[in-house]
Formats: C-alpha cells, structure tokens, sequence
C-alpha cells in the first residue's frame, strides 16, 4: 500500500491508479508517476515520504498550470489591486460565466454575486440565458437570495441584447460588478460557440475591456472530455478561470491538471454544495488532500 | 483508430516471429490506455480486458495471420456483450398507471429527460402525465411546467409540500383520471447524502414504479461507478439513461454504470430538445468508446 514501505513498481502502480481513478488522466498520472520515479532514484522514499513527495509534485503541477500565462488573473486576489469602494472606475467589472450544460453556472453566479455584494460591492447579475426552460426564473431566485439587481429578457429574446441592456444599465447605474449567466452549450456545437463570440463583441460595445474575466464551469463528475470542453471553449474566449463545481461528491476533479497543464487555466473556485455559501475561492492543498482522501 | 493501432502494434511484433501472450498482453495495455482515455473505470477496464486476454489466448490468436483483426472483433463482441443486448421496452406494470421514477445525480438531465420520454412514449400511443416533485432546485417546478407545455402533456405540480406527498397524490391522480403512465421527475442529490436518498427510497416505496431510471450525464468519468453503485444499492435501479451523448464525450461511464448495476442501459440523450431521445443500440457506443 502506498506509504506503507518503500516506493517500488508495485507501488507505483497503485499510485497510478489512484490517480487515473481520480481523473488526472494517463498521460498526467504517467507524468507524476516519472516524476516520483526520479525523485527516489535520487534518494529512496519510504513510508511518508512517498506521501509527501506526491502531494510536492501535485503542488508544482498545479503551480506551473498557471505560471507563465499572459493574463494575470491573480490580480483579483493582489492587495494593491483590490477595488476599493467609491473608487469608482469608469466601468464594472464584467464575468462571463460560460460552460456545458448542467454544470452549475446559474448556481455559481447566484454564490458568486453573495460573495461580492457582502464584501460591500455593487452587483448585477445578467440573465442571458434566455433558452432554456425557466432558466431566467432560477437566476432570479438567487439574485433575489443574493440581494442583488438583475437583468432580464423575454425568454426568446436574442441573448446578445440582453447582455447590451444589462452593461449599459450597469455603466449608467455605478455598478462595481457584473456576471453574465449564458445558456449550456455543448463546446461541439459550432452555432451556439459562435453566438458567445457574438456576446464577447456585444459586450465590447458598451465595455471596450469586457469581459475582464471568463470562468469556464467544470462539473467536478466531468471525466477526460472536461479537456476537449476546455480546448473548445478556449478557442471562442479566452478562459480566465476554472470553476469546479459538485466536489461536495465522491468526484476528485483530477482533470483540472491535464487542464491546467494542456492549456495553462488556472482553477478560481470550488463549488462545495448547492446553498449560497458553498463556494469557496481554490486553493491547491484542497484538489491534493482530494485526491488521496 | 483502434484498428491501425493493434495493426502497427502486431505487425511490428510479428517481425520478430511468432506472437507470444506477452506480445498480447502488450497489445492490450494499448488498449486499456484507450479505454482509460474514454472514462472507462480503471477496475472495469481492467476486468474486462482480463476476460479479453483470456479469450484471445484460448481463441489461439498467436496462430493467426491477422491477430490485431481477432483481438478487435473479441473486443468489440465483449464490449457489446457487457453493455447488454439489444434494445428492450420499458417495463409496464398490470396496474395502470405505469410509474417511471426519474433519479440521479444534479445536473445531470433529469427534468429534460422527463419530459423527452413523455414525448417518446406519447408518439407511441400513450397517455403520459408527468409529476414535478423536485421541490428544492429554484424554479425546477416551472422548468417541468415549461417542459410539459412543450410537449403537450399535463404535470401535476405544486399540490403538496414535500416531493413524497406530490408523489403520492400525483399517482393517485393518475389513477382516477386513468392515465396509464406516470413520469416522476425528482431533484438532483448526491449519493453520499444520506437524507436525500433516504427521501427517494420512501418515493420509491410510495410508487411501487415500473422503472427506475437512473438519468446520467454521458462525460462523468471515473466517479461513475461510485454513485451508480451508491444509487443501484440504495434504491435499486432497473435502467439507465445516458444524457449529452450529442456531444463528444466518449462514454466509457456507460461501461462502469453496466458493469457495476448489471442493468441496461435504455435511452441516450441527444440534445436539448424534447425529441432528442434515442433507443440505446450498444454496438454505436461501442464505436464510440473505443474511437
Ligand atoms: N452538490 C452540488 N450541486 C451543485 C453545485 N453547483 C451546482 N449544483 C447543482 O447542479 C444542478 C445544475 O446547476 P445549474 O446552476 O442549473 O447548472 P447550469 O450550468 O446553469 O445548467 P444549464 O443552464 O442548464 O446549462 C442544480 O441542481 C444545482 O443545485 C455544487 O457545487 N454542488
Ligand atoms: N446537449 C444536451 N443537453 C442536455 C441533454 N439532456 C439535458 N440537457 C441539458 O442539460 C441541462 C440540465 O438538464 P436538466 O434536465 O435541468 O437536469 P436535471 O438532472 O433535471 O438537473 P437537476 O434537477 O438540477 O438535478 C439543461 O441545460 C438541459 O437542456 C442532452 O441529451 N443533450
Ligand atoms: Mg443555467
Ligand atoms: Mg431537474
């Protein structure tokens, strides 16, 4: 068993298959398996020491996934670049909330525009989803339990121009915030990829810099095609940020490395639940304590 | 492709003589690696292929002129053997109304596929009423109402205020205005909350249902097994519906699910409208899942 005596090929089986059974995928369990490999071919690891030494390589994957990346998105979380309040800058912030169908956009933005009202912003959500079935109806729901404003269509109505209406009442109203909740799309369907380009130039007419980010919704159940829906989902906008939601399962959310690795998108949140407060901002001891829980 | 694959991988092999069982258990690594990469289990995948070995050495696939052909066709006949035999009706009870319960984890396509099969088996003659007892996700009754209205078929919603009392009097509706089939759409839960399943076994119980239909999303991966087994023996599940399938997942969940439920899968899901519900074929998935 791993961490039990001294790392050999059969323990290096197990390790792999914990980690494949995690989600990491072959080809980043191989990886993380060399990795370990070498590191002992160095200096033997026994007992703890494999555990540790694991838990070491995770963290340095999970770090170089969102080093050398061009956008810094860790703005968000720099002192010196917190919004302060009555800083009023020209223009809100804007998130395009995007992802397949069924992730948990709709539920994410509801904890997202919490998080931010109780920290004293001014917060909008827009319901641009307007397709599917009482979709604009659930986000109300939270906008209502959020104690925020919101902006909706008729349901029909062109997407594109609820996301005009709702910048240009938030530039006109002093809003701090934005979240824009898009309908699910499959990443194979090349009309509905085109139509959230469309809502990236429509956003671009009222807020020349939005959308300042991008989270793409990863159900934390999501297997290997979390990759192929990253991949594709990149190619229309660029991704700012990974949320993962519904780890609050027996899910590991492993596909976040080959993710992170592949395409350099950094994970932002984790959805723990379905209340308003299950969302709590990622941090990398909590994908490494998951995986070997 | 699997086939160009095992070819490269046996002709290269043959060049060196006769084929050995550990030249095929090489070659079977190969496609383990291909199941894994289409979120086949790890266990599953590996079960499956030890029956395959088994079945290539005793098929003497060492002799043939053409191995990577046999192994492939004893992959494809295993695969479609464990996925499960062709497609078969859903179960009708002797007692109108016929309940189909509708389960599985959130997200996953539960209200969309309720109100597809209602379509389905209207377009078959059928008199399907449809029940809202999702009663914790925002606006999930209206998304139901919404659906039925598409289809053109009744829900019964909003007349009690837990999921088990709807379901109770959905059913005996049902019964006194004499339709004979009865779709229960629930709300999503984790298998690992022990209150909510608790909740859905007293559904189950209330309903005495036809089928069981455990709804799931075609691109789980390796959590698969964990909340089919956690639902299959919870609750007792008599299906399964693979959603989403219109997109590029590869669908190895479906492998997990059949191998640790040993029930069939019954219908995939195809897209977003109310007339994407397809009669499960499983030499299709087989393709799909070996790619
Ligand atoms: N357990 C759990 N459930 C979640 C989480 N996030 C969302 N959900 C649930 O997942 C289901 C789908 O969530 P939605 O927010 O409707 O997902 P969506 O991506 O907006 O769906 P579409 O708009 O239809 O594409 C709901 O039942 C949510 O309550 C989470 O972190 N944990
Ligand atoms: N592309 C595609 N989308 C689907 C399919 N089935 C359902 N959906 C979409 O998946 C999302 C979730 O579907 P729902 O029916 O709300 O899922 P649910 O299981 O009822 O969700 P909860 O009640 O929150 O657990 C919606 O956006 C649906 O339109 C399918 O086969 N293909
Ligand atoms: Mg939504
Ligand atoms: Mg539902």
């Amino acid at each position: 068993a791993v961490g039990a005596g001294k790392l050999d090929e059969d323990v290096l089986e197990e390790i792999e298959e914990i980690l494949i059974t995690a989600d990491l995928g072959v080809e980043t369990s191989m990886e993380l398996c060399e990795r370990l490999r070498k590191r002992s071919q160095v200096k033997t690891l026994v007992g703890d020491e494999v555990l540790i030494a694991i838990q070491e390589i995770l963290e340095d994957m999970l770090e170089e996934n969102t080093s050398g990346r061009p956008v810094d998105t860790d703005e968000e979380d720099d002192p010196e670049n917190e919004r302060e309040i009555g800083d009023s800058p020209a223009t809100p912030h804007v998130t395009f909330i995007i992802g397949v169908n069924g992730s948990g956009k709709t539920t994410s933005i509801g904890k997202l525009a919490n998080y931010y009202s109780r920290q004293g912003e001014k917060v909008l959500i827009v319901a641009a989803d307007t397709f599917r079935s009482a979709a604009v109806e659930q986000l109300s729901v939270w906008a209502e339990r959020a104690d925020v404003e919101i902006t909706r269509g008729v349901t029909g109505a062109d997407p594109g121009a609820v996301v005009f209406d709702g910048l240009q009442s938030a530039v006109s109203r002093g809003i701090d915030r934005v979240f824009v909740d898009t309908a699910g799309r499959l990443h194979t369907n090349v009309n509905l990829m085109r139509e959230l380009e469309k809502l990236d130039r429509v956003a671009k007419k009222i807020v020349p810099d939005a959308p300042h980010e991008v989270y793409l919704v990863i159900d934390g159940t999501t297997g290997q095609n979390g990759i192929s829906q990253a991949k594709r989902f990149m190619e229309s906008l660029p991704i700012t940020g990974l949320i993962v939601t519904k780890l609050d399962g027996t899910a590991k959310g492993g596909v976040i490395l080959p993710i992170g690795r592949e395409l350099k998108i950094p994970v932002k949140w984790i959805g723990l639940g379905e209340g308003m407060e299950d969302l709590v901002p990622y941090a990398p001891e909590f994908v490494v304590r998951a995986i070997f829980a | 492709e699997l086939t160009e694959k095992l070819d490269g991988f046996f002709s290269k092999l043959k060049g060196r003589g006769k084929l050995t069982e550990q030249d095929v258990k090489a070659a079977l690594r190969e496609v383990r690696r291909i199941l894994l990469e289409a979120d086949v289990n790890f266990r599953v995948a590996k079960e499956f292929l030890k029956k395959v070995e088994e079945r290539a050495i005793g098929e003497e696939v060492l002799k043939s002129i053409t191995p990577a052909q046999q192994v492939i066709k004893i992959i494809h006949d295993e695969l479609i053997e464990l996925l499960g035999d062709n497609w078969t009706q859903l179960k009708r009870s002797k007692e109108p109304p016929t309940v189909y319960l509708m389960v599985g984890l959130q997200g996953s396509g539960k209200t969309t596929t309720t109100g597809k099969l209602g379509n389905y088996l209207k377009k078959r003659g059928m008199r399907p009423l449809l029940a809202a007892c999702d009663l914790q996700r925002p606006a999930a009754i209206d998304q139901l109402e919404r659906v039925g209205e598409q289809v053109g078929l009744q829900v019964v919603s909003r007349v009690a205020d837990t999921p088990l009392e709807v379901a109770r009097l959905a059913k005996k509706r049902a019964r006194s205005e004499g339709w004979d089939t009865l779709i229960v759409d629930t709300a999503g839960r984790l298998h690992v909350d022990d209150a909510l399943m608790e909740e859905l076994a007293q559904i189950k119980e209330e309903l005495h249902p036809a089928e069981v239909l455990f709804v799931a999303d075609g691109m789980t991966g390796q959590d698969a097994v964990n909340s089919a087994q956690a639902f299959s023996e919870r609750l007792g599940i008599t299906g399964v519906v693979l959603t989403k399938m219109d997109g590029d997942a590869r669908g190895g969940a479906a492998l997990s699910i059949r191998h640790v439920t040993g029930q069939p899968i019954r219908f995939t899901g195809m897209g977003e409208k109310l007339d994407a519900l397809e009669e499960f074929h499983p030499s299709r998935l087989a393709d799909r899942i070996l790619g």
